[in-house]
């Protein structure tokens, strides 16, 4: 465990909680795409199925079943509220994921991480590059609406920075750790530019205090 | 099946 890393978790702890945060204090799912999260409780399934096959130590197990368990609670009361939107889910969250999926697994069975053919293996190759991709229908969903609460644009820079501090981390770990994931750190450079635009105006209007409005 | 590397990240 490094800084970085440990960063980087705690970003991701951080986008959760505000994302729960958003859904309940405005009683609303507005503005948040429900394939994405779809798409990270798939990529959480698909990681942490080592969780049963070895130990690595009790915050990696504690992280593996909050992040197992926020992602499918999330689901569950984003579910309960759909009809809360102001506009119906259905109309807006139109982002083609068939593609990512597909995509994910091609890359998967043909560079599987460390040359290793294992099942356990493949999905834990497909699980990063979904990630890397997953917030692709929340962006598209933001591109469509222009604008959206505070709280949900905090907690899409919350889930930028989580991936960057861990590109960091590589970095870090392959100069004092010698250790170093092609698949973790490939799949990291493009989520974290995927993030890139968004960054961007974030700084440019949410910490100069204006409103989130795209351009 | 070949043993899988031990991955220690989240």
């Amino acid at each position: 465990m490094n800084i970085f890393r440990f960063l980087a978790d705690m970003s991701h702890v951080l986008s959760i909680l505000l994302l729960l945060q958003k859904i309940r204090s405005s009683n609303s799912v507005a503005g948040i795409s429900f394939k994405t999260q779809a798409l990270y409780a798939l990529v959480f399934v698909t990681r942490y199925l080592d969780v049963f096959i070895y130990f690595v130590s009790i915050y990696n197990t504690a992280m593996k079943i909050l992040f197992l368990g926020t992602s499918f609670y999330t689901l569950h009361v984003m579910y309960k509220k759909r009809d809360s939107g102001t506009i119906a889910a259905n109309t807006i969250d139109t982002f083609r994921v068939e593609f990512l999926l597909i995509g994910s697994l091609a890359l998967a069975l043909i560079f599987p991480s460390e040359r290793i053919y294992s099942v356990t293996n493949i999905l834990w190759t497909f699980s990063l590059w979904l990630e890397s991709v997953a917030i692709l229908p929340q962006l598209f969903m933001l591109q469509r609406t222009g604008q959206a609460e505070s709280l949900t644009v905090h907690y899409i820079f919350a889930l930028g920075l989580y991936r960057g501090f861990y590109v960091l981390n590589w970095i870090y770990r392959y100069y004092f750790d010698n250790w170093f994931s092609l698949t973790s750190f490939v799949t990291g450079i493009i989520q974290t530019a995927l993030y890139s635009d968004f960054f961007w105006v974030y700084y440019q209007k949410v910490l100069k205090g204006k409103k989130f409005e795209l351009p | 099946e070949p043993p899988l590397p031990k991955k220690d990240e989240l």
